[in-house]
């Protein structure tokens, strides 16, 4: 049996028109990793961690999706998160990369590169509330 | 025309508290 895969959030489509923290609107591909940073140290609810990739393989449950392992944080905390291939991460320094780019460009128009093992994605935390 | 918040581009990834 075929089950339809869930559509991909909107926001990843070329084009998409995204508000920075300071108000400022950008296209989803014309982003910065200083964009997310800038944007998280005006928060102040949300800190970006550093998400190292440790591990990509297959998910068990449909050839659609990947499982990642990142290592995330100082405290390097093992997290796995469970997305369609083409779900798009931003890596730092380098921009949109998913466990497979011809399929996100094909789907999202979105220039994208392959998420690899070692590869160092943005991530938010939450800021220590007091 | 829709505007995102730049958050919602981002995966959160909260680690669990081991201390």
């Amino acid at each position: 049996s075929t089950v339809a895969p869930p559509a991909l959030p909107p926001y990843f489509i070329k084009g998409s028109i995204i508000q920075l923290a300071d108000g400022e609107l950008k296209r989803v591909e014309d982003l910065k990793t200083e964009d997310f940073i800038q944007s998280a140290e005006i928060s102040s609810e949300l800190k970006i961690d550093s998400s190292t990739v440790e591990r990509i393989e297959g998910s068990h449950t449909s050839p659609n999706f990947a499982v990642v392992q990142f290592s995330v944080g100082e405290h390097r905390a093992q997290v796995s998160v469970e997305v369609l291939v083409e779900y798009p991460f931003f890596v730092f320094g380098q921009g949109w990369s998913s466990c497979c780019p011809d399929r996100t460009t094909q789907l999202l128009e979105l220039p994208c590169t392959k998420l690899s093992v070692g590869d160092v994605c943005i991530s938010l935390t939450l800021k220590n509330l007091k | 025309v829709p505007v995102f918040p730049w958050h919602s581009l981002v995966p959160f990834l909260a680690p669990t508290q081991s201390d």
